[in-house]
């Protein structure tokens, strides 16, 4: 049974879609089978596989808030290996709906355990909010991957996401650990991104992916042909990088 | 009475904050009395303003949930004429809290009232989700300036903020208005940009800008000194952006 990762960060904008996208298709593309959960109103995974979010039979609303199995939920997607729980708007109402259902951090948990055996990793995009959404992703994790920007911005929020992370660990899921911080959109070109980065890695030292992912418009512009930069375009510097992720991450067991 | 204008997009990292900042302060440049509420538990627009977060007070938690008036809340900032209702961290529980205050989507409009008159615009800058603090800030303007990103999944999520939009007018806002879609984070040279701009110029047609705010490192720079781009750096591209801006605004009555 393969971890499951939540890839989560309350900043918006800092790539948690672009690494649950493209990290889900580089490790189908090694042959494992790997299941994206898309626990975003935004659904923007979801397209981002080529879904369209407003055709989807079931989502991820109707596992947790009607008590539907993932395996009637769960769509292919155009890639060999690659699976997908989709969102759509409806699961905008569960963040208030989830506040009064007993046992609500560990429904997504519960409704993982029947299908967590096929496949080899689980990958959950959660939504810019420390949320109900985002604490039922961290309930039902392993592990957290925390995509970061090399931006000022990006540094205020950690301390709180990993405050997050010790309160979940405390209360609900003690197995609970940060996998690592992924620095993204970057810009080496920058002083900004050079000033941050030394400041990110004196803080999480070895707790900081070696991959790093650069700026690239071609990773922009695949989720408008609703394919991941594996088949939108396999030479561009974004999938290099990601190809180069997947490695790593099956290279180390653990960072901690 | 100036108008009240929530910033507002679900969609994460799209300039929300960088906006109320910067656009705040080029107003406060021209004479104008601004107030500038910080809706987002992140409290990036606090510390943008060079107010440190963890020591702050009273934020608009205590607005919200503590009867507080804003009066006894509201702070200087470095700048002439701009004022701010700070953010704290607290400010991520109201966002459950406030499920089970009767009329709770209008707290933040009754605590305005009070303090209006003595600004010539309020700026809201909200959380990137659909949620009970950007309700609040909905409920409590006359118009929403959309600040949206030149790529693919900016366009995704405007349906339903537009949705929501009509939905806060219909119940609890008549006057609520779409101020305006404004474009960040332009790179004029990727054809994703021109594409994604075209395509947002022909959905939203006079609704949108003419100013556009180009993608910038000097803006991304100035929240580390805790300075809105005017002070940090006038002569950048960043600064002449919103300061274009600010001029726009004040020129026109509506984009209706
Ligand atoms: N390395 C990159 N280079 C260039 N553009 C990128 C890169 N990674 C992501 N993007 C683009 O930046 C924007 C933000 O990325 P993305 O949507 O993945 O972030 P997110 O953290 O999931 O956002 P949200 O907080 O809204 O969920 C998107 O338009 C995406 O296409
Ligand atoms: N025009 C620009 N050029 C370059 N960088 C920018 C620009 N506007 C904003 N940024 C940077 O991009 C990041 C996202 O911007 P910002 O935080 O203002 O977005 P936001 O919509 O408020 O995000 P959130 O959804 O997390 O509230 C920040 O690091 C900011 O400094
Ligand atoms: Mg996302
Ligand atoms: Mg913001």
């Amino acid at each position: 049974m393969g971890p499951v990762i939540a890839i989560a960060n309350q900043k918006g904008g800092v790539g948690k879609t672009t690494t649950a996208i493209n990290l889900g298709a580089a490790l189908a593309a090694a042959d494992l089978k790997v299941l994206v959960v898309d626990a975003d109103a935004q659904a923007n995974c979801t397209s981002g596989l080529g879904i369209d979010k407003t055709a989807v039979p079931k989502s991820l609303y109707h596992a947790l808030m009607l008590n539907e199995p993932l395996e009637g939920i769960i769509l292919e997607t155009a890639l060999e290996g690659l699976k997908i729980v989709p969102a759509d708007k409806h699961l905008s109402g569960a963040v208030i709906e989830l506040v009064d259902v007993p046992e609500r951090e560990s429904l997504l948990r519960r409704r993982l355990a029947p299908v967590r055996d096929r496949f080899h990793i689980v990958l959950i995009d959660c939504p810019p909010a420390l949320n109900l959404l985002t604490l039922n992703s961290l309930v039902a994790a392993d592990q957290v991957l925390v995509p970061m920007q090399c931006e000022y911005f990006a540094l205020e929020g950690v301390a709180e996401l990993l405050e997050t992370i010790e309160r979940v660990k405390a209360l609900w899921n003690p197995r609970l650990e940060l996998l690592g911080v992924l620095l993204t959109m970057c810009d080496e070109r920058t002083n900004l991104n050079r000033e941050v980065t030394e400041e990110i890695r004196r803080h999480f030292r070895h707790q900081v992916f070696e991959t790093t992912i650069p700026r690239n418009v071609r990773l922009a512009e695949a989720p408008s042909f609703g394919q991941p930069i594996l088949t939108y375009d396999i030479k561009s510097k974004g999938a290099e990088s990601y190809l180069r992720l997947a490695r790593e991450l099956l290279n180390h067991d653990q960072k901690s």
